[in-house]
């Protein structure tokens, strides 16, 4: 496998938990879906359960007309209607000493991931990302099989009969956007966003990974003289002492095709 | 000079933090925001490479040398803003996000982003009770010049000053926030169009999360110095 980044955002599936029996470890061995068997559907991926029905026509669109009506709200349905699986497949077969992260950038709210049946938790919050390391859970064929089950807010509320700024608030006791119980430009979405909003990636990388560098700049004599700061962390994932080169290189374009090293 | 290599031991499965030793630039071009100059930005690689292995890991990010600061006048009462020392006038737009059901693509964004630059703005404020916006985001603030008041989510109707008053200690697990606070800002700090952090839309959040918010992003002592001659 090649070193870097790769983005899972094609060939989702979706389902209601509430119509799927399987376990997560099944629907990751023994009993993979496919986009024909009901009641799969094509998945939004990044985006939420809301859009993943509207895109597959199962409601209408919210913004026309009074059609959010027509969508039942969570308050009345209540989480588990809301509460859906999503399931997709990638292909990776590293070599020697390489690691494999799974990485989702952000989900609404929390969730379980299963990978080849195997189980991992991604805890609650909808402001933080998750990297797991999937290295010693990967198909040895190098065909992999992911399931994450995605749960709404722990608190999504209720819409009082006249609206209001959020709602009935309840959605503040959580760590979420806070527009989804409806304010005064816009109406409440349904499913408070659930789902898997952001990015899904995988990440290769050798013994020795890279994490959130950050860097800073500083400035004397009139912004003439300028120091760039770069610190990061590494993480050694080998059973070895790793001996490193660790460079740091700043390019920037000049006219055309011309780069300045 | 601005290809530096350093060499490190990291012992099994250690996790170890570090700084390069500061590259040094003489008048390297400046980020500027929309109307004011150029939006430069330099491409700053790190990458890693293991001996007996070879290339492990690598990283890169575009970057903007600019020196942002932001201050109260006491003669006004509203906040002053400095870029690379130059005093600038904020035309700003509000944004809550791009899509209701978080639809988001990077072309809406830099459709969206690129319209507010057309506009003369310099700065867009990310509203409380909407998202910590993406980096796909603020990579079209840093090419278009847009700087990012970005505020945390609490707000005034939901957080304590609704009706009906509600949540006024915030949300129930207080170090979920700050550990969502926390990755947030390691997601986004790298950016040169993040020109500040707000804790809450008319709303100071609870003492604690301002404490710990107020702590954690206060500037690195280090970096007090910068600007001197």
């Amino acid at each position: 496998a090649e070193i870097g980044k790769t983005k899972l955002d094609s060939g989702w599936l979706a389902a209601r938990s509430t119509e799927i029996q399987l376990t997560g470890t099944q629907l990751t061995t023994t009993h993979p879906p496919t986009k024909s068997t009901a009641p799969w559907m094509e998945a939004a991926v990044p985006g939420t359960v809301l859009g993943t029905l509207v895109k597959n026509k199962v409601v209408p669109d919210p913004f026309y007309g009074l059609e959010n009506e027509t969508i039942v709200d969570i308050a009345d349905s209540g989480r588990e209607f809301y509460t859906f699986w999503f399931f997709t497949t990638f292909q990776c077969k590293l070599l020697g000493e390489q690691q494999l992260d799974l990485n989702f950038r952000a989900i609404n709210y929390s969730g379980e991931l299963y990978l080849n049946g195997h189980k991992k938790v991604l805890p609650k919050g909808m402001f933080r990302r998750h990297s797991l390391d999937v290295t010693d859970i990967l198909h040895p064929d190098g065909q992999n099989l992911l399931a994450v089950l995605i749960h709404p807010p722990d608190h999504p509320g209720r819409i009082p009969p006249e609206g209001g700024q959020g709602g009935d608030h309840e959605i503040g006791k959580d760590v979420a956007t806070q527009y989804v119980e409806g304010w005064d430009w816009m109406a409440p979405i349904r499913d408070r966003n659930t789902g898997i909003w952001d990015e899904v990636s995988i990440s290769v990388t050798g013994p020795v990974k890279i994490i959130d560098p950050h860097l800073v700049s500083s400035f004397f004599d009139n912004y003439k003289r300028v120091y760039l700061h770069a610190t990061t962390e590494f993480e050694n994932r080998s059973k070895w002492v790793a001996e490193c080169s660790l460079n740091i290189q700043v390019t920037t374009e000049l006219e055309g095709d011309v780069c300045l090293v | 000079e601005h290809l530096q290599t350093q060499h490190m031991l990291i012992h099994p499965g250690a996790r170890v933090q570090y700084t390069f030793p500061q590259l040094f630039f003489y008048k390297p071009n400046l980020w500027w925001p929309n109307g004011m100059g150029k939006q430069a930005l330099y491409n700053v690689q790190i990458s890693v490479e293991v001996k007996g292995y070879g290339k492990s890991d690598s990283w890169s990010h575009l970057f903007g040398f600019r020196k942002i600061e932001s201050y109260i006048d006491n003669a006004t009462g509203g906040r002053l803003f400095k870029v690379n020392g130059q005093p600038i006038f904020i035309r700003g737009g509000n944004w809550i996000l791009s899509d209701g059901l978080l639809r988001l693509s990077k072309e809406r964004y830099r459709t969206d982003i690129k319209f507010h630059a057309d506009m003369n703005l310099n700065m867009i404020r990310c509203w409380a009770g909407g998202l910590a916006e993406r980096p796909e985001f603020y990579h079209y603030c840093d090419i278009y010049g847009l700087l990012v008041w970005q505020e945390f989510w609490i707000t005034g109707d939901v957080d304590g000053r609704g009706i009906p008053v509600s949540n006024p200690n915030g949300p129930l697990d207080h170090d979920l926030f700050m550990l969502c606070a926390r990755d947030t800002v390691k997601l986004l700090r790298n950016h040169a169009s993040l020109a500040l952090w707000v804790g809450g839309n008319e709303q100071v959040p609870p003492k604690d999360l301002n404490d710990a918010l107020k702590n954690d992003l206060k500037l690195h002592p280090y970096f007090e110095s910068s600007g001197e001659t």
